[in-house]
């Protein structure tokens, strides 16, 4: 967070009033929270908002304060953080403004929240694991303390049914009661359909890069220097050491098994005071740190720069084309010699981009509906850390820290909820979807140029969050929880809706029954049917929330050969809160298997652009 | 008689609490009752949800699962699946 909100241009003490975001909570259900952080501070807070009704349950040892207002715990023995996820989760929602934090001088600067004033409670449900009836009893007790926005960067991984997903029934019922849910899409990316957050009720949150990014050097006996990706705070006490591979420093595994640094492979008196070079990602670190190598350089078959593990040791990651250059280097010589510099952060001038760990719709439950929603910065984000004895940045690394470097969508989800929450505090009074909608208008553009597959908005929603925008979209697509239940008829019959619902709701019957793509949802997706002619058409409604006077046109924003039509193509407001509708048809044949079809529609009204994407595909 | 090996902690999801007065966790309990079999209702009875919307979590065998999922009061029965922070 020492770039991220600034890079969106979301500058400290921005419009921010520190009174009414006061009045703000935000809940995170995640590892717990370090209450002494200086990040949770309470210095300037008065006492909880009066319609609070949480309590601070963490446990033994356990305080809360006027910052850090509730705390719950549901595994473990209290609420602390175990991990030092939650503490990084929840001080990037909310964190004070904490100034020159850094992780051994990397990524200095000045950690902080996106509403720095707010308030926050946190449910502690993974210690690391996280079990879903505990998340659940998590959100049972949120919603009832009063939290305003919830995140929770916790994600099944698997695509689950929205009545047996822990984290949909949850948001449902925050949904219920004004409360929006931010939730990590997960990172099982760049394949498709991998996106494991579906309902439609909640925000979900793809990660991107910033424009800092954390770099390491490797620089070879010949002068030759290459760029790895890897966050190296270890400084190597000389100029150069001999560069060995896995498989020239095992006696007992296969040649195979040895490149690759497998557990066991490496013999210690032949990796002593040197750098190991391993052919794979994942074990060579663990393996020749084991072994008593002096560092490592790993092959990362990825060949994903924006992922990047804090190693326990000098270390660095290559991609094919930089670790083969090592390698024709290697064979070149009889000695050969290298070594691996601290990380540096480098401006990236591609950002942001949506990372390739991120995961990607299609939404398999309901295809019509785009997941992910929004891109937030999920990318080496430098945050709250727990310092306990007990935890440790890497595991093998014993040193502890206050602030660390993350990513991974977990990141990226409370970005959304502090930008969510900031909505909210100008507008105490919208809904979920209102707050959900202004998110998703105001997004800027993006690409996904960096995918093998581009998959566009699969990728990255309706763009990248932008929090200056975000709290003035002039319209918004509303939804209540009728329009959700209508949805929901769609898929359950009327006695189970009626039970989800706790009301006498009635499912409409026959062709009245519409389609999920009818849910008045601030994009627009549809599934055909490949080869075949289609004409789609979406029903939407906008309220009115800029200017009481005001006339919005329709603009189509489409480099392919789909024929888009709306109608009407002017919508006039006299007042504020008055709501317009309209319709969207978008035509065309023979959509490919597999192919995806993007455009845009914006209503625009000299001041405010309101995007919404449009994506047709085929299975 | 099932063995607590054959259990696992899974979630009873009722949907929205009633508007009515409602005593959750004696509904929880006669509906719990109505299928475990020689089990003390203490010790197969995890959590509870009813402050903001109606469940709970129970260790049950997979025939309790598939005879809780019939009633009509359910909406959805499911092993409680381990999450994972991302």
């Amino acid at each position: 967070t020492t770039r991220s909100w600034d890079f969106m241009g979301f500058h400290e003490k921005i419009n921010q009033t520190a009174t009414v975001e006061s009045d703000v909570v935000v809940g995170v259900i995640d590892s717990g929270i370090w209450p002494e952080s200086e990040s949770f501070k309470d210095e300037g807070f008065g006492p909880p908002p009066k319609r609070w009704k949480g309590a601070c349950k963490g446990g033994n040892n356990f305080t809360c304060n006027n910052k850090l207002i509730g705390a719950r715990y549901y595994v473990a023995e209290s609420a602390r953080d175990g991990t030092g996820h939650g503490s990084h989760t929840a001080s990037t929602a909310a964190g004070n403004a904490v100034k020159d934090v850094s992780f051994y001088g990397l990524a200095q600067g000045t950690a902080r929240g996106g509403v720095p004033s707010a308030r926050i409670s946190a449910y502690k449900v993974c210690a690391p694991m996280c079990m879903a009836h505990n998340i659940l009893a998590a959100f049972d007790d949120a919603i009832a303390d009063g939290v305003d926005i919830i995140t929770i960067s916790i994600g099944f991984g698997f695509i689950q049914d929205l009545d047996r997903d822990a984290i949909s029934i949850g948001a449902f019922h925050a949904m219920e009661k004004g409360i929006l849910t931010s939730n990590s899409a997960g990172n099982n990316g760049p394949l498709g359909a991998t996106v494991s957050s579906l309902a439609p009720w909640i925000l979900t949150v793809a990660a991107s890069s910033t424009d800092r990014r954390i770099i390491d050097k490797v620089v070879l006996g010949n002068g030759t220097t290459l760029v790895g990706s890897s966050v190296n705070t270890f400084i190597l006490n000389g100029t150069s050491f001999p560069l060995v591979h896995g498989k020239d420093v095992s006696r007992n595994c296969t040649e195979r098994r040895a490149g690759r640094c497998e557990e066991g492979c490496l013999d210690s008196d032949l990796v002593k005071g040197k750098i190991v070079l391993c052919d794979d990602y994942d074990r060579g670190n663990k393996a020749a740190y084991k072994a008593g190598a002096l560092g490592s350089v790993l092959y990362n078959f990825r060949n994903t720069d924006d992922f990047s593990t804090i190693p326990p040791f000098a270390a660095t990651t290559l991609n094919e084309k930089t670790y083969s250059v090592v390698m024709s280097y290697m064979n070149s010589t009889r000695d050969p010699q290298g070594t691996i510099l601290k990380s540096e952060a480098i401006n990236n001038p591609a950002a942001p981009l949506v990372a390739l760990f991120s995961s990607r719709g299609p939404n398999l439950i309901l295809p019509d509906i785009i997941k992910p929603d929004i891109s937030a910065p999920g990318v080496q984000v430098l945050a709250a850390f727990s310092p306990d004895a007990s935890i440790s940045t890497t595991p093998g690394d014993n040193r502890h820290v206050q602030y660390n470097i993350m990513s991974g969508t977990s990141m990226a989800s409370p970005h959304a909820a502090g930008v969510a929450a900031y909505v909210k505090s100008f507008h105490p009074d919208w809904s979920p979807a209102a707050i959900k909608s202004s998110i998703m208008t105001t997004a800027w553009p993006m690409n996904d140029s960096q995918s093998y597959v581009p998959t566009y908005e699969f990728a990255y929603g309706s763009g990248h969050i932008n929090p200056v925008k975000a709290i003035n979209p002039g319209l918004v697509y509303e939804a209540s929880k009728e329009d959700y239940i209508r949805l929901l008829c769609m898929k359950y019959d009327e006695a189970r809706v009626r039970l989800l619902s706790g009301d006498n709701s009635t499912c409409p019957i026959g062709s009245d029954k519409g389609s999920p793509k009818d849910l008045n949802y601030p994009s627009m997706g549809a599934k055909v049917e490949p080869m075949k002619p289609f004409a789609v058409e979406f029903h939407r409604r906008v309220k009115n929330v800029g200017l009481a006077n005001a006339t919005y046109t329709a603009k189509i924003f489409s480099e392919s050969k789909v024929e888009i039509k709306v109608v009407p193509e002017v919508l006039s407001f006299k007042s504020l809160n008055e709501e317009k509708t309209f319709n969207m048809t978008v035509a065309g044949s023979g959509l490919p298997y597999g192919s995806q079809v993007s455009a845009a529609l914006v209503w625009f009204d000299g001041t405010h652009n309101v995007r919404s994407p449009i994506v047709v595909y085929t299975a | 008689k099932a063995t607590s090996e054959d259990r696992e902690v899974s979630i009873v999801y009722l949907g929205s609490l009633p508007h009515e007065v409602y005593s959750p966790l004696s509904h929880h309990h006669s509906i719990l009752q109505r299928v475990i079999q020689g089990s003390s209702l203490e010790s197969l009875l995890v959590r509870s949800y009813k402050r903001s919307f109606n469940g709970f979590a129970a260790k049950l065998t997979d025939q309790e699962r598939e005879k809780l999922a019939n009633m009509k009061e359910v909406v959805s029965v499911f092993p409680s699946r381990t999450y994972q922070l991302q």
